[in-house]
Order: C-alpha cells, then sequence, then structure tokens
C-alpha cells in the first residue's frame, strides 16, 4: 500500500 | 489524531491569527518578515497539493484551508494594504530566501520518500518550514522593541513544532511502521533554530523585561 503519500498531518 | 498533534496544529493556529489580528487591528507589520510569511505560504502550497484529490478528514480539509487563507492574506497585507506595506521594515527584512528556496527543492528532489511530483513537493515543504523562520529570526535580531504580538507570534510558532516532535514519538511507539525521517529530521533542526529565540524569550518573561535578541 503506498500509504507513504497519505501524509495525514498537516 | 493524538493530543500532542491537536495541540499542535491549535498552536499553529494560534500563531497565525495573533499574526493576521496584529496586522488586520493595528494596521501595522512592523517588526514582522515578509520573507517569512512568503516562504510559508509557499510551503503551504507546496504541501497541500493533494488539498482535492486527497481527503483525509474534515478538520484536515478546513485546516489546510485556513493555512492556506491566512498566509496569502498576510502576504497580501504586507505587500498590497496601503497603509501596512507603509509599515514594513523593509530596509531590515534583507535575508535573501531565494538562496533559501532552490537548495530546498534539490533536496527535496534527492531525498523523498517517492519520487513522484507530490512527494518531491511534500519534502520540498517539509524542508522549507524548518528554515522558514530564519528572515523572521534575524529581522528581530535587528528590530529595537520588539513588540509582544511578534513575539508572541514566534513563540507560537516554534511550540507547534515542539508539540509535533512530541506526536511523532507517541505514534511512533503506538503505531506500527509510523516512519517518516524526513519530518522529524527536518521538525527538529527547525527546532533547534528556535533554540536562542526560546531562551530570550523565556528570560525576559521571568524577568519581565523588553525581549531583546542579541545581534
Amino acid at each position: 500500500a503506498n500509504e507513504e503519500d497519505d501524509h495525514d498531518e498537516l | 489524531m493524538n493530543l500532542f498533534r491537536l495541540a499542535g496544529d491549535m498552536t499553529h493556529l494560534v500563531s497565525v491569527v495573533v499574526l493576521l489580528l496584529k496586522i488586520h487591528t493595528i494596521k501595522s507589520c512592523a517588526g514582522v518578515s515578509l520573507k517569512t510569511q512568503e516562504l510559508y505560504a509557499l510551503v503551504f502550497a507546496a504541501r497541500y497539493l493533494d488539498l482535492f484529490v486527497h481527503f483525509v478528514s474534515l478538520y484536515n480539509t478546513v485546516m489546510k484551508l485556513v493555512f492556506l487563507a491566512s498566509s496569502f492574506t498576510i502576504v497580501w497585507y504586507m505587500r498590497r494594504h496601503k497603509i501596512v506595506r507603509r509599515t514594513y521594515d523593509k530596509e531590515h527584512d534583507t535575508f535573501r530566501h531565494h538562496f533559501i528556496v532552490l537548495p530546498c527543492l534539490v533536496l527535496g528532489l534527492l531525498l523523498n520518500e517517492k519520487f513522484t511530483f507530490r512527494e518531491v513537493m511534500w519534502a520540498f515543504s517539509i524542508y522549507l518550514e524548518a528554515v522558514a523562520i530564519l528572515p523572521q529570526l534575524v529581522l528581530l535580531q535587528r528590530t529595537r522593541n520588539i513588540d509582544n504580538l511578534t513575539a508572541q507570534y514566534v513563540f507560537f510558532l516554534g511550540a507547534y513544532r515542539v508539540l509535533y516532535i512530541f506526536n511523532w514519538i507517541y505514534r511512533y511507539f503506538t503505531e506500527p511502521h509510523f516512519v517518516h525521517w524526513i519530518s522529524w529530521i527536518a521538525g527538529i533542526v527547525q527546532t533547534l533554530l528556535y533554540g536562542d529565540f526560546f531562551y530570550y524569550y523565556i528570560l525576559s518573561w521571568k524577568n519581565n523585561v523588553k525581549l531583546e535578541l542579541p545581534a
């Protein structure tokens, strides 16, 4: 999963 | 969302609200570095490219819009507003911020989590944010009487990143594979840059004297 590009922080 | 991160975001929000209120109410941007404000507008523009393509939460979207709107509004005030722009300390705000944009862009191209446009822009925004405060700190050293609101603005801006470091520590221990070296290293560098400001700010607050940064 490309979790790295879901930057959930501001 | 953990308490450190929420507190960090709220502290960041307070810093931009304090600055916007100062400029809007007293119609003055004395002591405020336009270069730092422009760098921050660039940081948010580069970081929030996914604003409409990648929905995280309502909170996330609203805060991104607030940070984008406030940073561009502050730049607009300092550049275009007929009264505010005259109070801009142009001759002292001389930090050549172009010299930090380019290295951050190169670093973003070299060090990123994935070589895609959005990820490179994200890394660029993280590196740029780490050094965006430099023009403001240089200006403060040259400003004789630093007004409280500007000092509070810088203080909250530094405090938010300290809280984020606690947030990263918390997430590292509570979430498996939560590793973001880029944010962590840049965030620590950013916090260190505030080091001496924090020292003199807390000292002035304790001794109840005007904040003076040694040149």
